[in-house]
Formats: C-alpha cells, structure tokens, sequence
C-alpha cells in the first residue's frame, strides 16, 4: 500500500537549512493499523503531509497502491487524495463559513453526492463521534475537541483507503479518546489502512505497529500482535 | 486573587440554548497552581476566557484582585488583561505575519518596551521552551508543538499576575510537556498564580489543586500538598 524509499525532505528558513526527514525508508501493508511517534519537530506532520501528496519530497520513491507520488500536477494531486485518502489535520482545517454539517458532509459533494444524500450520512457520522446536537454550530461555536471530531468524521465520511491522522486526540479528554480509537480500529477491521501520528502512548498501544520518528530518521519496534 | 459567585453562562445557536457554566462557585488565591479537568465540551475555556477578561458572562459576580469584573468597556478589559494577565490560547493565535520572535515579543512592545530590549527578552524565553534556533520562523514555519511553545513563551515574558493555560501541552510529547511544566512550577514559586485547563491526568498531578468540571458545574477533590 505505502513504499518510501530514501525518502529526504529540506526545509530552507532564511538563513540556514534544515534537513528533517533523513532517508525514510519504509512499508505499510493494506490494512495495517499503525502508529508514528516522535517529540515535537521530530518530522511526523512533514512525513504524513508526503504520505497524504499535501507536500513533495526532495528525493527517493513514494508509491502509493503501486502508483509511483513524484512530481503530480496539482489535478493529479487532488484527483488521488480525493479518491483515496481521509486526513485528519493537527489544527482540523475547518471552513469557517460552514456548520459542522456542512464541514463533514465536504468530501461527498466532490464526489457529486445529492445534498440530501450527503447530509443524512454527515448526521451519521456526527453522531458516531458524539456531536449529533451540534450540526448546526459553526466551527467558531465549537470546543476545541469538538472541532477536532468534526474534522475526524469528515475524513471517514467517504470510506477511503487510507486514512491519515495526525494528534487525532490531541483535544480530547481520555474516555473520548478511547471512543475515537474504537472508532478508527473499526474502520481498520473493514481493511482501511490507518497511521496515527500521535505523541501519547495510550494511543499508540493501540495500534498494532509502532513507528518512532527520532531526529528525522525511522526507528521501529517490533511489530505487536494484538 | 479570583473569586466567582454564581457564575452562569449560556449560548444561543440558531434555534436551541446551551447552558455552558452553571452556578459556578469558586475561589483561587494569589500563587496557587491550580489545573481544571473535564471532558470535551464540559465548558473549560469558556470558563478560562471568562477569568481571562476575553468574553462576559450572563449574571453573577467575577471579582479579579478585589476589582470587580461586570460590563467593562473594551478598553478597560484590554487595560486588565494586558496589565494582569497572560493567556495561552487552545488554538494558540499567533499572529502569521510575524516570526516566533516578534510574537513572543509582542506583550513587550505594548508595554512601550524598546525594540532591542524586547528581542532580546524574547530569545531568552524561547530559549526556555527549546525553540532559540527557531527565532525567525514565521508560524507557518513551524510544528504544532512549536507554535504551542512560542504561545506559552509569549504569555510568560511579561511576568503577569495571573497565567491562564488553556490544554498547554496538548501537542507536546511527554519529555517536552514535562519540561512546560517545570516551567509552569519555576513561575509559580516566584508568586504567580497558574490556572490551567488539561485533559492529561500526568498534568494535573503536577499542580497543587485539581478542579473538575463536569456538565458546567465544578467538582472539587480535596487540595493536594505538593
Ligand atoms: N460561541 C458559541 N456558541 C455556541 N456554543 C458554543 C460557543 N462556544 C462554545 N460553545 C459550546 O459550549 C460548550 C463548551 O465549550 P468549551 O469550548 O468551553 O468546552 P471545553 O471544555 O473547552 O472543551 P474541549 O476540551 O473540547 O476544548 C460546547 O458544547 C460548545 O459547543
Ligand atoms: N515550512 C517550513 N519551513 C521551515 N521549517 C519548517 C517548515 N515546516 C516545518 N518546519 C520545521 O520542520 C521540523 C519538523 O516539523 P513537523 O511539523 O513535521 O514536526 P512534528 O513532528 O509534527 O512536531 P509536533 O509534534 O510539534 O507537531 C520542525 O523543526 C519545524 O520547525
Ligand atoms: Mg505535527
Ligand atoms: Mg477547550
């Protein structure tokens, strides 16, 4: 499903470069349910934003599903993410303008679904995250956890092949935290592949495959049958 | 320092109400470590962003160092806030246009402090939160885990009275959170008050009194001798 190999990523600030991820080399299998942690600017959010085709890499191989990521047009880009990828946002990316709804129910109106059609499932999908009441509510009028939930429905919303999150439960309290892991580890039990970006280790031991990122560079421990 | 007497606080969306904070009863002295739990949604910041002078409430008493806290102009809620109080935001609102060093300054220059001086400041407290090197990186240059970092450097540099942390750790793994809150604790033993919001149990251990919001009404364990 996913082969990085010697994956390199600069970032150039002003004055100097910094170089975060440092020959990636790695492979999730369809249907994994995995977890990446690492300290704060270790490259987590840098690496899921190539694995998501939001960012380009300066050198090695991306496939994805077999299809070699390297130097997409931009409709080519989106074209794919639409197609087969959930992202969940460490900041949510939410639209303002749009009740939580609407936000959910974002991804079927690009794949062309009836507006009722596409709401009925954004109320489902609202609810399998606890927030049903609260559809009408513009992001503005929502608790941080609360934005972050809508931001995980509407990456689940489409059924893709990949789901990508990044700190899904950073806003959440512990026993929300465990109803959306319960969430994802269905979603994984259908065969949607999962990476969890996450720096809490509640979370990761409930994964079935724990990925650190230390200093830009892969770490593993051993694969955890569960 | 902060005494609330029936405190109340609704929301109207579109067609329902939502009763946030109810009857809120509650007393902080000067140079307490205070941290307040609940799950999502239970009304944690809007009870920090009443105490913090950023929205009002619909009736009871606020009372902040013996000056009462009821229908201020915009100018004398600013005049507090900036005179009082620092605030680390859940979602961090740092300005964008502005590298981490010019918004951990910023307090400074409304405080009519000289450029120079107030960069100089600035390094210091962001060398205090491990972002030195980081200086010059706009916002959108930086991790989750950064950002939150230059939001808590810049909420420290003006030394206020009260500190109010809303979820301070929330993208941090554990080694960086501890050393937040090593930083939380040096403040405090120089007589600060510190209020903070958490949905982590390993943070909350480490202050002095826990407070647990529950369905807007506060739940109180016993204070803990530290
Ligand atoms: N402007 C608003 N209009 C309507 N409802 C609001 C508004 N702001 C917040 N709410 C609602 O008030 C309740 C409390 O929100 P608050 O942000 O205080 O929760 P919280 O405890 O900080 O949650 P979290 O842990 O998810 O950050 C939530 O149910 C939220 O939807
Ligand atoms: N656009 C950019 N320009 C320059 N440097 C960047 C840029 N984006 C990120 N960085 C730097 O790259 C490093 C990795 O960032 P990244 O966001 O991947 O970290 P992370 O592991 O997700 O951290 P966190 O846990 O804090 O979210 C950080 O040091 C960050 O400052
Ligand atoms: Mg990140
Ligand atoms: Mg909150």
């Amino acid at each position: 499903m996913i082969k990085l190999s010697n994956i390199n990523k600069h970032y150039s600030t002003g004055s100097h470069q910094l170089h975060v991820l440092k020959d990636i080399n790695l492979e999730i299998g369809s249907g994994e349910l995995v977890s990446i942690m690492g300290s704060s600017g270790s490259g987590k959010s840098t690496l899921l934003n190539i694995l998501g085709i939001l960012d380009e890499y300066d050198s090695g191989e991306y496939s994805l599903d077999n299809t070699l990521i390297k130097n997409l047009s931009e409709q080519k880009a989106a074209k794919y993410r639409n197609e087969f990828i959930g992202f969940i946002f460490q900041s949510f990316h939410l639209l303002g303008y749009k009740n939580a709804m609407e936000n959910v129910a974002l991804p079927l109106y690009y794949k062309g679904v009836s507006r009722k059609k596409r709401n009925k499932l954004a109320l489902e999908y609202l609810d399998k995250v606890g927030l049903k009441e609260w559809a009408e509510h513009m992001p503005s009028q929502l608790s941080g956890g609360q934005q972050q939930r809508v931001s995980i429905a509407r990456a689940l919303i489409t059924h893709p092949k990949l789901i990508l999150a990044d700190e899904p439960t950073g806003a959440l309290d512990s026993v929300t935290s465990q109803s959306v892991m319960n969430l994802f580890r269905e979603v994984n039990k259908l065969g949607i592949t999962v990476i969890i970006v996450t720096h809490e280790k509640d979370i990761s031991d409930l994964t079935d495959r724990q990925i650190l990122l230390k200093d830009g560079a892969i770490l593993e421990k051993e694969d955890v049958d569960v």
